[in-house]
This record gives C-alpha cells, structure tokens and sequence, in this order.
C-alpha cells in the first residue's frame, strides 16, 4: 500500500526528500503520499505558539508547510532520474551499467489533492450526535 | 484548516487520475 509522509514547517527538507528519493527507488511498486494534514492529535501548534491567536497560527502554518510540501515535490522529481540511475547502477555494477532502464520509467505520475480539515471527519460527527439522541432516549426510559 | 495532498507514484494510478 502507500507510504503516508507528514510535511510540517519544522521537518528538514533535506531529510524529507532524502527519505522520499530512497523510498520511491526501492519501492517500484508503492506510491508516496505527501500530505499537510494535522496528526492523529489534531495538534499542528506547536508550545512556541502559546499566546498567539490559534485560528491565526494555523492558517500560517499550513499555508508555509504547504509551500514547503510543494518545494519538496519539486526536488524530489527533478533528482528522482539520478536517484534512480545511480541506485541501477549499483545492482549492475561490473555489468556494463543500467543501460535496461526505458525512458519512461524516470518520470513520476503526481496526483494533488487539496481539502479541508474539518471535511475529514464529517461522519464522526454524525455518529456522536445520534451516540449522544441514544444516551438521552436510555436515560429517559 | 486547508490541507494538501500529493501522491507520487512510479505507476500510474487511474483511480486517482
């Protein structure tokens, strides 16, 4: 299945395409999900940010990780070709070099998708609404 | 809170073409 990979304004972008160039050349078959959405705590404000307005705090920083996940995208299709060469090149060594490899193969299909947090969860929601119609009907009973 | 979402794949995926 797909491997999901949090960008937030604090993770290196070296790191983050590091990681995403070895996972992409040893996983042909596994696509790289790229994402800004908040961890499972929903916190994306970090102790830093205390005392500043939150609504503010996280339109900015999705607006800067966004930027940075658009950047790190960047990088990594353009040195994804001499990511893969060079780690072809290693499996054929004394072989005569990768020469197998077709064109086509170098470029990476990307798929964008952009959303909002609180569409995520709109079931959820639902769900707790009745949970809470099912606890009010017992208590009456 | 807007998010983004981008997946790069080495085959395409049509179902999210």
């Amino acid at each position: 299945g797909p491997h999901l990979m949090r960008v937030t304004d604090h993770h290196k972008m070296r790191s983050l395409v590091r990681f995403a160039l070895e996972f992409l050349v040893t996983n042909p078959a596994r696509p790289l999900v790229l994402h800004t959405m908040p961890n499972s705590r929903g916190n994306i404000i970090t102790e830093s940010d205390q005392g500043e307005p939150r609504t503010r705090i996280a339109r900015e920083k999705c607006t800067t990780s966004v930027a940075k996940l658009i950047s790190v995208v960047e990088i990594i299709k353009r040195e994804f070709p001499k990511a893969l060469r060079s780690h072809s090149s290693d499996a054929t060594a004394g072989d005569g070099g990768g020469t197998s490899l077709s064109s086509e193969s170098f470029n990476l299909h990307q798929y964008n998708e952009i959303g909002c947090k609180e569409d995520l969860f709109p079931l959820a929601e639902e769900e707790s609404n009745e949970d809470r119609a099912e606890r009010i009907r017992m208590l009456l009973e | 809170t807007p998010y983004m979402k981008i997946t790069l794949s080495r085959e395409p995926i049509p179902a999210l073409a």
